[in-house]
Order: C-alpha cells, then sequence, then structure tokens
C-alpha cells in the first residue's frame, strides 16, 4: 500500500495571471511528483498540491523565490489516512 | 448491514460493502428499485446502476453518477445516502413523490469500481481508470477527459503519466463507453448530473470551449436556484458557471458530451470541503454534505420534471 508519510499539501494563493503561470511551470516538473487537488484556474482560486516529502524543500524554494503565498493545509497526508482508516475500522466492528 | 435502516452512512465504505448495499435497497424496494449491469470494468468488476422507476416505459428520465474520479470518496458516500433518501421519500415527500411519478432516475454511484477498488487496496489517492497503456508504463486514464466533445483539445494531457491523460480515443475507456451507450440507448434522458469533489462548484457546459451554450440563460437561473436550496441548510458557499469560465479549460468532459446529445439540463457538482481536508474529507461530514447536496438535486430535478422538452 502506497505511504503518504510526509507528504504535505500545500495550499498555494496566485494572486494574478502571471502567478497562475508560474504554478503551470511547476505543475510541468514531472520529476517533483506533483499530485494537484486543485488544479491552477483563476486568480483567486485556491491551488492545492500535494507534495511528496523529496520534493518539499525544492517546492518551497521555488514558491518563496516567486513570491507566491502559500499555506500548509495538510502537515502529514499519512495522518489523515491513518484517522481515515480507524474511523472507518471502528465503525465497521461497531 | 442487516437492512439499508443499520447501515452506517457515516462512514466510508469499500465497493463491497456498497454493491451490498445495493442488494438490500433492491431487495427492500422491489417495487421501485432495480440494479441494472449496464458493463464491465477494465479489469473485469461489474458496472451497476440503481433504476428507481414506478412505472410506464422509457420514461423522461434523471442520471445521476458518482465517484467517476475514484479518490473523491464524499460522491459515492453521498450517492449511497441518494440512493437510501430516494426510496424512503418516495410517497412521504409530495414534491419528491411527483418527480418519480412521471420521471425515472438512474443513479450511478461507483462509477469508476476499479480506481475505487486501488484506493482502499493499495493508493488512496488514485483518480484514473486501472486501464493500461502500450508504450508507457503510467496506469490509468482521466474517466473525465476521454468523452467525445472536444476530445484531444486543449484542458486535457496526451501524457500516460498526468493526472488528466485523455486515453489514446475518445470512449477507450470501459466504463465510459458503458454509460454512452446506455445513453443513447435510453435515448430518453433530460437531466445529467455528475457529481465529483471538491471545490464547491455547480457548473453547466462548456469545458472545452468559450462559447456558451444555447441554454445558457436558463442553466444558469437553475444553477443560481440550485446553489441557494444548497447553502440554505449548513451556510456552505457554491460558485456556479460554465467550467471553462468557473474553472478552466477541460476538453472531453462528461456534462459536455451529454449536453451534445441534446441533455439540455447537464450539471457538474463539485462537492465540499469547507476546511482543509481535499479529498480526505472526515466521515463525520458525509451526511451533511448529502444532505445539503440533495436540496440542490431536488431543485434540478424538479425545474426538468416542470420543464418538459
Amino acid at each position: 500500500k502506497e505511504d503518504f508519510v510526509g507528504h504535505q499539501v500545500l495550499r498555494i494563493s496566485a494572486a494574478d495571471e502571471a502567478q497562475v503561470q508560474m504554478v503551470k511551470e511547476l505543475e510541468d516538473l514531472e520529476h517533483l511528483q506533483l499530485d494537484f487537488w486543485r488544479g491552477p484556474a483563476q486568480p483567486g482560486s485556491p491551488i492545492d498540491v500535494r507534495v511528496p516529502f523529496p520534493s518539499i524543500q525544492a517546492v518551497k524554494v521555488f514558491l518563496e523565490a516567486r513570491g507566491l503565498r502559500y499555506t500548509i493545509m495538510i502537515e502529514d497526508v499519512q495522518s489523515l489516512l491513518d484517522d481515515e482508516q480507524e474511523q472507518m475500522f471502528a465503525s465497521r466492528s461497531r | 448491514a442487516r437492512s439499508t435502516n443499520t447501515f452506517n452512512y457515516a462512514t466510508y465504505h469499500t465497493l463491497e460493502e456498497i454493491y451490498d448495499f445495493m442488494d438490500l435497497l433492491a431487495a427492500e424496494h422491489p417495487q421501485l428499485v432495480s440494479k441494472l449491469q449496464i458493463g464491465s470494468s477494465y479489469e473485469g468488476r461489474p458496472i451497476y446502476v440503481l433504476k428507481f422507476s414506478t412505472g410506464g416505459n422509457n420514461r423522461p428520465a434523471i442520471w445521476i453518477d458518482t465517484g467517476i474520479h475514484s479518490r473523491e470518496w464524499v460522491t459515492q458516500a453521498s450517492g449511497v445516502w441518494f440512493a437510501k433518501k430516494i426510496a424512503q421519500d418516495y410517497g412521504q415527500d409530495p414534491a419528491f413523490t411527483a418527480i418519480l411519478d412521471n420521471m425515472d432516475i438512474f443513479l450511478e454511484i461507483v462509477t469508476n469500481p476499479d480506481g475505487f477498488a486501488f484506493t482502499h487496496s493499495k493508493n488512496r489517492m488514485w483518480r484514473k481508470t486501472r486501464s493500461l497503456t502500450s508504450g508507457s508504463t503510467c496506469i490509468g486514464v482521466d474517466p473525465n477527459r476521454n468523452w467525445d466533445a472536444g476530445f484531444g483539445k486543449a484542458g486535457s494531457s496526451s501524457n500516460p503519466c498526468s493526472e488528466t491523460y485523455r486515453g489514446k480515443f475518445a470512449n477507450s475507456e470501459v466504463e465510459v463507453k458503458s454509460i454512452v451507450d446506455f445513453v443513447k440507448e435510453h435515448g430518453n434522458i433530460k437531466a445529467f448530473i455528475s457529481i465529483h469533489s471538491y471545490s464547491q462548484l455547480l457548473l453547466y457546459p462548456f469545458g472545452y470551449k468559450r462559447e456558451s451554450p444555447a441554454d445558457k440563460d436558463e442553466l444558469d437561473q437553475v444553477a443560481k436556484s440550485a446553489v441557494e436550496a444548497l447553502t440554505s441548510l449548513y451556510g456552505t458557499k457554491f460558485k456556479y458557471g460554465s467550467i471553462i469560465t468557473t474553472i478552466y479549460q477541460a476538453s472531453g468532459g462528461t456534462i459536455d458530451w451529454t449536453y451534445d446529445q441534446g441533455i439540455k439540463y447537464s450539471f457538474t457538482f463539485e462537492l465540499r470541503d469547507t476546511g482543509r481536508y481535499g479529498f480526505l474529507l472526515p466521515a463525520s461530514q458525509i451526511i451533511p454534505t448529502a444532505q445539503e447536496t440533495w436540496l440542490a438535486l431536488l431543485t434540478i430535478m424538479e425545474h426538468t420534471l416542470n420543464h418538459p422538452y
């Protein structure tokens, strides 16, 4: 089973069309293995991207170097998945 | 569960549990509910649609599907809740009873069974189908880019490793082709609603081109009313509009094809995450999400009933 320990989901705020394009550049960097949960669309619409642990540093440097604001929406994806599994298991045993 | 009354709607379920639920519901309501198999998935799993009908022959119908993107678990869970709601409200709620007295409802809860099974067994983040692409080690096609509507235009990817890979040709995915064949065979579907998550949107065509649909004003008005109904329950904020103007260009999409087939009331929902969970929406939000979405669905279904075409 694929595990997502250390994966984070960043919520990026693109202020204008130029910044949306910058995020699209990021999307093309296949080696980072990014998973866009909400793709770059209109300025002002949140852009959510799951970043594997090995790529986190590079992505944050990329964003900060270009003045792209972001917050960490999910600190560790695997811990949410563990909660979800626990909840399913608990309800099933009930 | 021994009955759909003891089934737990406030938790996520496996494919087998959802398929068992369908059998339970059909057995409890033999006059109203039947389970149709419209095809088999790439890996050979049955593709089921629940039919809700109070009689007649090939009545005008409403189609609702959930789970075409397998990781969007709140949609399949909402689909289960909708199925129970339909069965228990018929004969109880006058407005809804009027709909089912005149129209059939088709509900496909697990539209991408291979992908859904994979999210439970191997990778919770899986979105696409599980078909193999010759010449690539990457697996799966985005089933919402594989329809024959603007197929191959900007707004999808030709890269098999991309999450929005369109596939080698339109309807290459059997999960898509099964619906296409069903819709063409039925020929009397009047509303088609495909449910995704997340980002709180109610969308209508088009996604692959900027041109507005001929019925834009009416679709916009219906979407506005449906969003108002949805928001009235828990205050969940939704935006509405055409796909391309509200989010981005997306080609080969489901409701562009259904609209081009003449199904005027073609809508896509993007259900909630109002907070910071994305696809990992806690199970505690399943029922509130389904309840608020149901109010929007009722609005669309009533409009469809009252505006025959």
